[in-house]
C-alpha cells in the first residue's frame, strides 16, 4: 500500500469522524443530508459485501466494518436520537434517491467487468459513490451558511477521492497489471463533483471566514 | 469488458 492510499483512506476515516464529532457534540445534524448518508450506506452494503467471500488484508476487513458501522451509526442519529432527529432538514433535503440509484443499477448492469451478482453490485456501489454526495451538495447550495464541521467534512470527502487519484496514478506505473478503468473513471467523476465545492471552500478559508456558497 | 483485477482498494 502506497502512501497516497493511506492519505486518502485517513481522509476518508477523518471525514467520518468529525460528522460523528458534529453530531456528538451537538447533539445536531443540520447542515447534514440524510438522503447522501442513505446512499454512502448503501454504496458500502452493496460494495463490501465482498466480506464474505474474499479476504484481502486485516487493515481492509477493520477499515470496511469500520465504514459500514458508522454510516449505520449515523443513520441511527439522524432518524431516532431524540435531539439529534429534530435538527434534521426535513423540508429542504428532498433529493431523491432513485434519481441517482436507478441510473447507477442500469450503468451497473450494461458496463461492467463480468455479469454476476456479486461484480454488479460492486460495480453498482462504484458507480453510486461516485454521485452519491449529490444531496448534501444540494442541500449545502440551498442552506447556505455551512458550519464549519459540515464544510470541513465536505472537504476531507473530497481530499480522499483526490487523494485515491494520486495513488491510482502511481499504481499505473508501479504494476503493470493494475488497470481499473471502470473504478478511474468513476472517481474522476466523483472528484470532479467537489471542484465547485473546493473552490468556494478554499476561497473562504483564504479570506478567512465561514463557508459562504453563493 | 476489462480483466477482473483483484479489488484490494477500500
Amino acid at each position: 500500500m502506497n502512501l497516497f492510499r493511506l492519505a486518502g483512506d485517513m481522509s476518508h476515516l477523518f471525514s467520518i469522524v468529525l460528522i460523528l464529532l458534529k453530531i456528538y457534540t451537538s447533539k445536531s445534524c443540520a447542515g447534514l443530508s440524510m438522503k447522501t448518508q442513505e446512499l454512502y450506506t448503501l454504496v458500502f452494503v452493496t460494495r463490501y459485501l465482498d466480506l464474505f467471500y474474499s479476504y484481502v488484508s486485516l487493515y481492509n476487513t477493520v477499515m470496511k466494518l469500520i465504514f459500514l458501522a458508522s454510516s449505520f451509526g449515523i443513520l441511527w442519529y439522524m432518524r431516532y436520537h431524540k435531539q439529534v432527529k429534530q435538527t434534521y432538514d426535513r423540508e429542504q433535503d428532498t433529493f431523491r434517491h432513485y434519481i441517482l440509484v436507478v441510473p447507477c443499477a442500469v450503468l451497473a448492469l450494461i458496463v461492467n467487468n463480468e455479469l454476476s451478482v456479486t461484480e454488479v453490485l460492486w460495480t453498482f456501489s462504484i458507480y453510486l459513490e461516485a454521485v452519491a454526495i449529490l444531496p448534501q451538495l444540494v442541500l449545502l447550495q440551498r442552506t447556505k451558511n455551512v458550519d464549519n464541521l459540515t464544510g470541513q467534512y465536505i472537504f476531507f470527502l473530497g481530499a480522499y477521492r483526490a487523494l485515491y487519484i494520486l495513488n491510482w496514478i502511481y499504481r499505473y506505473w508501479t504494476e503493470p497489471k493494475y488497470r481499473q478503468y471502470l473504478v478511474w473513471a468513476a472517481g474522476l467523476v466523483q472528484t470532479g463533483l467537489y471542484a465547485d465545492f473546493f473552490y468556494y471552500y478554499l476561497k473562504s478559508w483564504q479570506a478567512g471566514e465561514k463557508l459562504r456558497l453563493p | 469488458a476489462t480483466e477482473n483485477v483483484k479489488k484490494d482498494e477500500l
